[in-house]
């Protein structure tokens, strides 16, 4: 018996399936992968199109003719100055090295949430559920509310936490940045499936501005929900050869100047250590599913997201962690090796930023469980996302202040003179 | 295996609906029907409405009889038990009888005759 075969569900499920198959955005009339709808790998996981009629028209292009007529970029800033006479572009933003941000990743990029309240018979109401299409339709993902991309505070009520990221901080550095922002992120992404997933990436060589990239897949190469977990793990010579692909195509897709961050695979061990004495949402109400009990189920159906870590066999969780030391060793050598060896862009690799964040919010008196996802047990939370945007820009500030470019000076001008440059 | 992600989503949605029968001091049909008017106007509540008038008069009769969502859902055949794969449980399995064993008390209802029944009862 399958549930999709019923009449009336079968569409309902092609529709489901058609989303998740396809990471470009549904509704983009020009072509140009910027989309004025939000949902669907809209506008929540790309900076919103200002008109999707014309495809040189959308966020992080090259201004055309200063934008004296149109604002060709979508960063809200166009027209010319009565007092000197100048397009306000070539004023504001052509000497301020505006850099774009694109996430390639997994379910962490973008940001995969389910209200715990929708498993809480106490909480549940139709308030609760309000949302749901658009979580469908944003395949389970906050990309909006993410630590890289995010540009708003959630506006459901659903989510605790507000939201800070690399967009935010870089459109505060140069308001030029505006809606340049793109979340690559699919659930699941690792680094052999993440080579089709990033044909995604939205950007000429020649006509849009450099981007600072993210590479971002912190557990799906050990990840996976295979009972014998350890055997379908990606390989330090698999990590190799597909990041080393990655790295040819992003030399042959970015403009000159760009930038690369790289960051290491997480360590998932923290997941157990954490919640092994928590009750899930499932549970709350009689007390009766503690995670262990939970992790062991989702192994037992392989529905599990990560058999490796979500698993109360600790043999297990520590060769997981093992291979996950092993591949982000493969990225970080990958990086040193082709240094200088990049025509387009330089790279830089990070060690996940999410076991930094978490021993720094227990020093100050916090427990690892409240950064974590409460129903999938597996992901970190809004907190989380805003602490390792904060961690993340604060080693970009220190160490390479070059990949985010200067202040621009301009910034308070334009904010007087565009307001909110259109929102996102 | 073992029926996967229906599997989890069927166990899921039983225990909710038996937890909100308990909130709520509804019966199961109404917690079943409460769950569906929570749905957004649409697609979602048409197919949790088909979903339930097919599959509903099951659970309901199971859950009455204080069944766990384990064994509904293996009596649904939305959890099964695939050779050389272990049985699958979320909540403490039924003393003496696995939980197949026990779903299979209920196999002679017949989804489509229960459903039938049910319509007949409560028009």
């Amino acid at each position: 018996f399958s549930v999709c075969k019923l009449p009336g569900i079968k569409i309902l499920c092609d529709w489901i399936e058609r989303i998740f198959d396809d990471h470009n955005p549904a509704l983009d009339i020009d072509g140009d992968n910027f989309s004025t709808f939000q949902t669907l790998r809209g506008s929540s996981w790309r900076g919103k199109d200002c008109n999707d009629e014309q495809e040189n028209i959308h966020p992080g292009a090259k201004p055309e003719l200063g934008d004296v007529f149109h604002d060709t970029n979508c960063n809200g800033i166009y027209g010319v100055d009565g007092n000197t006479g100048l397009p306000y572009e070539d004023l504001y933003c052509k000497d301020s090295q505006p850099i774009g941000v694109a996430a390639i990743g997994d379910s962490v990029t973008a940001h995969f949430h389910i209200p715990p309240e929708w498993l809480e018979a106490e909480k549940l109401n139709v308030e609760m559920l309000r949302y749901l299409p658009f979580w469908l339709e944003n395949e389970l993902d906050w990309p909006h509310l993410s630590g890289t991309t995010g540009f708003m505070n959630d506006t459901t009520g659903r989510i605790e936490g507000s939201t800070d990221s690399i967009y935010l901080q870089m459109r505060k550095r140069n308001r030029c940045n505006h809606r340049d922002y793109q979340n690559l992120g699919v659930n699941g992404g690792r680094s052999g499936s993440t080579l089709n997933n990033e044909n995604a990436l939205a950007r000429d060589k020649l006509k849009d501005n450099p981007l600072l990239v993210f590479y971002a897949l912190v557990g799906n190469d050990v990840c996976n929900g295979h009972s014998d977990t350890l055997a379908h793990m990606t390989s330090p010579e698999e990590m190799r050869k597909n990041f080393l692909k990655t790295l040819k195509f992003l030399d042959a897709k970015v403009p000159n100047g760009s930038h690369l961050i790289v960051i290491g695979l997480a360590d998932g061990s923290l997941l157990y250590d954490n919640l092994k004495n928590r009750v899930h949402p499932l549970g709350k109400l009689w007390g009766n599913v503690k995670y262990p009990q939970f992790y062991d189920w989702f192994n037992c159906l392989q529905v599990t997201p990560c058999a490796g870590w979500m698993n109360s066999n600790a043999t297990i969780r520590n060769g997981t962690t093992k291979r996950a030391r092993e591949l982000s060793q493969v990225l970080k050598s990958v990086v040193a090796e082709t240094k200088g060896k990049l025509r387009n862009f330089d790279a830089s690799y990070l060690d996940c930023p999410i076991g930094p964040v978490l021993d720094a919010w227990k020093a100050q008196g916090g427990e690892g469980w409240q950064l974590i996802e409460p129903v999938d047990g597996f992901h970190i939370n809004q907190i989380a996302h805003k602490l390792t945007a904060e961690y993340t820009w604060n080693y970009l500030e220190k160490n390479l202040p070059h990949f985010i470019g200067n202040i621009n000076p301009h910034n308070a001008e334009i904010i007087k003179k565009f307001g909110e440059q259109g929102g996102h | 295996v073992n029926g996967g992600i229906q599997c989890a989503t069927c166990t899921v949605v039983v225990t909710l609906t038996e937890q909100l029968a308990q909130v709520h001091n509804d019966s199961v049909a109404q917690a079943l029907a409460r769950l569906c008017s929570y749905m957004p106007q649409g697609q979602l509540q048409y197919a949790c409405k088909i979903i339930i008038e097919t599959l509903g008069p099951v659970v309901i009769d199971m859950l009455e009889k204080h069944e766990t969502p384990d064994v509904i859902c293996h009596a649904l055949h939305l959890c099964t038990v695939d050779e050389g794969q272990p049985q699958c449980h979320l909540f403490p399995v039924p003393k003496d009888v696995s939980i197949q064993d026990r779903a299979m008390k209920y196999s002679n209802y017949g989804t489509s005759g229960l459903a039938w029944k049910h319509r007949r009862k409560e028009p």
